[in-house]
């Protein structure tokens, strides 16, 4: 789910 | 954003600038292993491409162009200008044996089956492996300089700070990134020996010596 659309970490 | 991913992030910045304020102001790139370096070069220009394709805050972009061009400076410095000081006879770790497994992990276990996705993970594995020519290196030589040290410290504890970040997310948000956390797991691992040393050796003034 959230991990394809945006990678908020560095 | 957790407090720990803050502490994390900005322990990784503290690392990187801590290795070109020594690079620079002794004008040496001795004791620094050049294939960590150019790895870690690769591990943020794979895994930050998506940097002009989704925009998540300023503070994400900001850091990614921080990391991107301060690594590039780092290779810069010791594989250009202050090349004539870079212990290449030292550095022997050979780079393959890191990178085609994070490559064909990668492969096998990504979010997605896309470009972005593989060069994601791919940045993820090999940043876990990518300190292993500078352990090397420093076990080789049988000591570091305690700047030299003091970065490595910084930039372990990062990793771990980040363990600490997905533990409060996983509680708090119910968010949990399988691949991020069992390569952070792997990575923080790595530096055990080292935090053992750098407490009992570097904290109390001395120099960190590898014993035979």
């Amino acid at each position: 789910d959230t991990n394809t659309a945006a990678k908020d970490e560095l | 954003m957790t407090l720990f991913r803050l502490a994390g992030d900005l322990s990784h910045v503290l690392a990187i600038l801590l290795l070109l304020y020594k690079i620079w102001t002794t004008k040496s790139a001795a004791g620094i292993s050049g294939k960590t370096q150019l790895m870690f070069c690769m591990v943020y220009v794979t895994r930050y491409l998506d940097l002009f394709t989704s925009f998540i805050s300023v503070y994400n972009s900001t850091m990614k162009v921080l990391f991107i061009s301060a690594s590039v400076a780092t290779v810069y410095l010791i594989y250009f200008k202050f090349k004539a000081t870079y212990d290449g006879n030292h550095d022997t770790f050979r780079m393959e044996f890191v990178i085609v497994p994070a490559l064909i992990l990668a492969l096998i276990w990504n979010y997605a089956f896309t470009f972005f996705e593989i060069s994601w993970a791919f940045s993820i594995f090999l940043e876990a492996v990518a300190i292993l020519p500078q352990l090397f290196m420093v076990t080789k030589t049988g000591e570091a300089e305690n700047i030299t040290s003091h970065y490595l410290f910084a930039l372990g504890s990062y990793r771990a700070l980040y363990i600490l970040n997905w533990i409060d997310r996983y509680y708090f948000e119910g968010h949990w990134d399988p691949i991020a956390v069992t390569a952070g797991i792997v990575q923080t691992v790595l530096y055990g020996d080292f935090f053992y040393l750098y407490f009992t050796r570097v904290i109390k003034g001395r120099k960190l010596q590898v014993l035979p």
